[in-house]
C-alpha cells in the first residue's frame, strides 16, 4: 500500500494550485524514494516535474511502485476542502481504484476523508538530460511573477538576456515595448530579496509569456525562483520547496525558423 | 518569424 503524511498540508494545496491550469490530468508516481509527477501541458510546449522526497513527509510508506492517474481539477476541488494548517495524509491500496485524502486539524478535533477516483492515463515520459546551464539566475519568486505579469500587458513573448551582473527581460507589442533589468544583489541582511547570477556564458533566449505566467503560480511555494538557461535549450524554472523537494517547469524556447 | 517548438523535440522519450 501507499501512505504518506504531510504535516504541512498547505504545501500540497499550493503545488496543485500551481499546476492545475497547465495540465489537465497526470500520473503521480510513488516509489520508496518519494512522490513525483512529470507531465506536459496540452500543447506539449512545456513540462512540469514535481518531486517530493520520502524524507520530506512525516510518515511515508510505499510497498510497491504505483502510478496514480488523477484529474487535476478534481484533485484541486478536494484539496480546497483542507484548511491551510491541516495535515494531509494520502492513502491508496495496491491496485486500488481510489486515493483517500485525510485532513487533520492541528488539535485533531476535526478529521475528514475524501476519496478521489483514479483514472488510467496514457502519458509519455520524457528523458530530461542533466544539463550544465550557461546561466543561472536566482531571483525573488514574487519579483519574477511581477515581471512576467507586467510584460504580458505589453507583449506575448519575452527575451531573457543574462550577463555577468544583470538579467534583462524585454518584450515588444502593438502599443510599444518594455524592458526590466534586475541587477545582481546579494543582500546578506535580506536573503529573501537577493538576486544571484551565476554565468558561464552570456545567453539570450525568447519564450512565450503565457507559460511563464502559469509557472509563476508556484510563487507561494518558495522565496526564490531559479531560472536556468542555455543557448537554444528549454528554460528551467525551479521552485525549491524547503525540506521537501521541488517543483520545476521546462519551457521550449521560440526559435527563429 | 519565431517558431514555437515542442518540449518533446528537446527531451527524448525516456
Amino acid at each position: 500500500m501507499f501512505e504518506a503524511r504531510l504535516a504541512q498540508g498547505a504545501l500540497l494545496k499550493k503545488v496543485v494550485e500551481a499546476i492545475k491550469d497547465l495540465i489537465e490530468d497526470a500520473n503521480f508516481d510513488c516509489n520508496s524514494s518519494g512522490f513525483s509527477l512529470q507531465a506536459m501541458d496540452s500543447s506539449h510546449v512545456s513540462l512540469v516535474a514535481l518531486s517530493l522526497r520520502a524524507d520530506g513527509f512525516e510518515h511515508y510508506r510505499c510497498d510497491r511502485n504505483v502510478s496514480m492517474g488523477m484529474k487535476l481539477a478534481s484533485l484541486s476541488k478536494i484539496l480546497k476542502c483542507a484548511n491551510g494548517d491541516d495535515a494531509i495524509t494520502m492513502k491508496s491500496e495496491d491496485n486500488g481504484d481510489t486515493i483517500t485524502f485525510m485532513f487533520e486539524s492541528p488539535e485533531q478535533e476535526r478529521l475528514s476523508e475524501f476519496d478521489l477516483k483514479l483514472m488510467d492515463i496514457d502519458s509519455e515520459h520524457l528523458g530530461i538530460p542533466d544539463n550544465e546551464y550557461d546561466a543561472t539566475v536566482k531571483l525573488p519568486a514574487a519579483e519574477f511573477q511581477r515581471i512576467v505579469k507586467d510584460l504580458s500587458t505589453i507583449g506575448d513573448t519575452v527575451e531573457i538576456s543574462v550577463t555577468k551582473d544583470a538579467v534583462k527581460f524585454g518584450t515588444t507589442g502593438d502599443i510599444g515595448n518594455a524592458n526590466i533589468m534586475c541587477r545582481q544583489n546579494k543582500a546578506a541582511d535580506k536573503p529573501d530579496e537577493s538576486t544571484e547570477i551565476d554565468i558561464n556564458e552570456a545567453v539570450s533566449l525568447t519564450f512565450a509569456l503565457r507559460y511563464l505566467n502559469s509557472f509563476a503560480k508556484a510563487t507561494p511555494l518558495s522565496t526564490h525562483a531559479v531560472l536556468k538557461l542555455s543557448k537554444e535549450l528549454p528554460i528551467l524554472v525551479e521552485y525549491h520547496i524547503p525540506e521537501v523537494g521541488r517543483l520545476a517547469f521546462y519551457l521550449a524556447p521560440k526559435i527563429e525558423d | 518569424g519565431s517558431g514555437q517548438r515542442s518540449i518533446a523535440s528537446f527531451f527524448g522519450a525516456g
